[in-house]
């Protein structure tokens, strides 16, 4: 049910 | 130099059991003003750990240069099992270590062990997480939480969280049929950690996964409160309070196909 969502979409990487 | 003693072994044990079965690999960041502060994110980068043990987690603490020790922490976890809940323990590094120290002392016998753990180079990203403003905010017991998080995941792979104004609501549908089970916000005067806190700007309607909620709710024992923050089509952010600083992970969501 649903597709996983990645944090990377979300948060910047340093 | 790094030295932190803890007045209970415990707390370090149950902060690594939290998290070694998301992660594997972690930089221990450490400094005099922050004490040590860990960020991890899973292979599958969908969780990400963010640990902040301020000096005040510590009886003891003193971190002359900042340092990074590199962590593998199944191996951390087979020393931490060797001493009891309530000795003291203590973590020692020299500056530019290659091992770190570990120390347990009994606080009744004259018994002292010490171990020596390897340090690895370890390399990993950070990543920058922003203040977010959330559309709710919901406190309530862990245990309540670790409960729905448990039992629900035999029932669906998927845990649906919604929040009105009225209610937070947990719900899961899976091939034996679905099942829901609805807080309202409370306040107990007598266990003011049995309270039920719920602040709303916009209701939200988000799907998490299951096998994750079941990492996240190992930090159970931790605190008697978890704090859920969550915005639509954003990560949500569960949150256990340490005594001094904070054990988080950012957990995202899942999308409609």
């Amino acid at each position: 049910s649903g597709t996983q969502g990645r944090l990377d979409g979300f948060f910047k990487v340093s | 130099m790094l030295e932190g003693k803890f007045d209970q072994a415990s707390l370090l044990k149950k902060i690594i059991d939290s998290i070694r079965d998301s992660v594997k690999l972690c930089n221990f960041n450490c400094s005099q003003n922050d004490g040590i502060t860990v960020q991890a994110i899973d292979d599958s980068r969908v969780l990400l750990i963010a640990l902040k043990m301020d000096p005040g987690c510590f009886q003891e603490f003193r971190c002359d240069r900042d340092m990074v020790l590199g962590l593998d922490l199944e191996s951390l976890g087979k020393i931490l099992k060797q001493g009891n809940n309530e000795d003291y323990l203590t973590l020692i590094a020299e500056d530019n270590p290659d091992s770190l120290l570990i120390v347990f002392e009994d606080k009744k016998k004259d018994r002292i062990s010490e171990f020596s753990l390897k340090l690895m180079d370890i390399d990993s990203d950070v990543l920058t997480i922003d203040d977010m403003d959330n559309d709710c905010s919901i406190t309530m017991p862990s245990a309540d939480f670790s409960k729905i998080a448990r039992d629900f995941k035999t029932m669906s792979e998927s845990l649906q969280i919604i929040v009105t104004k009225e209610s937070v609501k947990f719900k899961a549908e899976g091939q034996i049929g679905s099942g829901s089970v609805i807080f309202k916000p409370h306040t107990d005067l007598d266990n003011p950690d049995e309270s039920i806190k719920i602040d709303m700007n916009q209701p939200v309607n988000l799907t998490f996964g299951a096998k994750y909620l079941n990492d996240i709710v190992k930090a159970s024992t931790l605190s008697s409160t978890i704090t859920i923050k969550l915005t639509d089509k954003a990560p949500a952010l569960f949150e256990f309070k340490l005594p001094s600083g904070y054990l988080r992970y950012y957990l995202a969501p899942k999308f409609e196909d």
